[in-house]
């Protein structure tokens, strides 16, 4: 099956 | 001090209108040149970033960059009671933790003010790189939302493939599967109508319904969208605020574990 990624996993804090 | 009068008022409801189920509450950043905000949803799973440039307004007065804290909700319930053809001014004082929206009927026989008090927000504010996508597709918004809708009906995810045929959404459910395929379409009368499919490389990807849904919401802002994809990057979903800017939807990729 698939997993939910997140967005913090590609984009960084700046 | 804050000075924001944007004759077509009704482009701020609309824009509240397709970001606040998917945020509780943002920082709005003013600066001399605009205003933006960008916020992830609780779950980290999407985010919007919104841009408003100063020229779409008829007076823009931003002495000093500034951030104010918003409950989007609390707002949206605010800027509701504006009529659609109102002129709506926002109006802040440095350091108050306050905003003022003044809403003015066409015929100026009219005059609202609605004070509501802001927030201390703790908000990450992410870097979002430059990227080259492999394919980017431009569809009317209205198709875009249509098909979501559809789609939901059926499965909780779509598959977006993207190759030289055409552009497939696909999902499957316990009742059975769909497969939608648009082809590219620059045969129209209006440009607005058109598909126009910009692929480097063939993609596919895989996205949960329900936050696309939620993104279609700013259907009424724009008659087209724009879906950009590579694979190991959030799909971004564009909707263009005419003359002004934008609101952008960035969804993270369901990921074979």
């Amino acid at each position: 099956g698939s997993k939910q990624s997140t967005i913090t996993k590609f984009f960084n804090k700046v | 001090m804050l000075e924001l009068r944007l004759v077509q008022g009704s482009l701020l409801k609309k824009v509240l209108e397709s970001i606040k189920d998917l945020v509780n509450d943002a920082n709005f950043d003013f600066s001399s040149s605009g205003f933006s905000l960008q916020s992830m949803d609780s779950s980290h799973v999407a985010l919007v970033a919104l841009l408003l440039k100063s020229e779409g307004f008829e007076h823009y007065r931003c002495d000093r960059n500034t951030s104010m804290g918003m409950n989007l909700g609390n707002m949206s319930k605010m800027l509701k009671c504006a009529g659609n053809d109102d002129i709506i001014t926002i109006k802040g004082d440095d350091g108050s933790d306050t905003v003022t929206f003044m809403f003015e009927s066409p015929t100026q026989d009219k005059i609202a003010d609605f004070e509501m008090k802001l927030m201390d927000i703790d908000s990450e504010h992410l870097g979002i790189p430059e990227a080259e996508y492999h394919a980017i597709v431009k569809m009317p918004s209205a198709e875009f939302a249509r098909i979501c809708k559809d789609l939901a009906s059926i499965g909780d995810t779509v598959v977006i493939s993207v190759t030289k045929e055409g552009v497939k959404f696909s999902t499957r459910g316990d009742i059975g599967t769909a497969n939608i395929v648009l082809r590219q379409n620059t045969t129209v009368d209006k440009p607005e109508d058109a598909t126009v499919i910009e692929m480097n490389e063939p993609v596919s990807m895989t996205f949960a319904l329900r936050y696309m849904n939620s993104f279609t919401k700013a259907t009424p802002l724009s008659n087209t969208v724009t879906i950009s994809m590579s694979p190991d990057l959030p799909v971004v979903v564009e909707y263009k605020i005419a003359e002004m800017g934008y609101v952008r939807f960035y969804l993270a990729p369901k990921m074979e574990e």
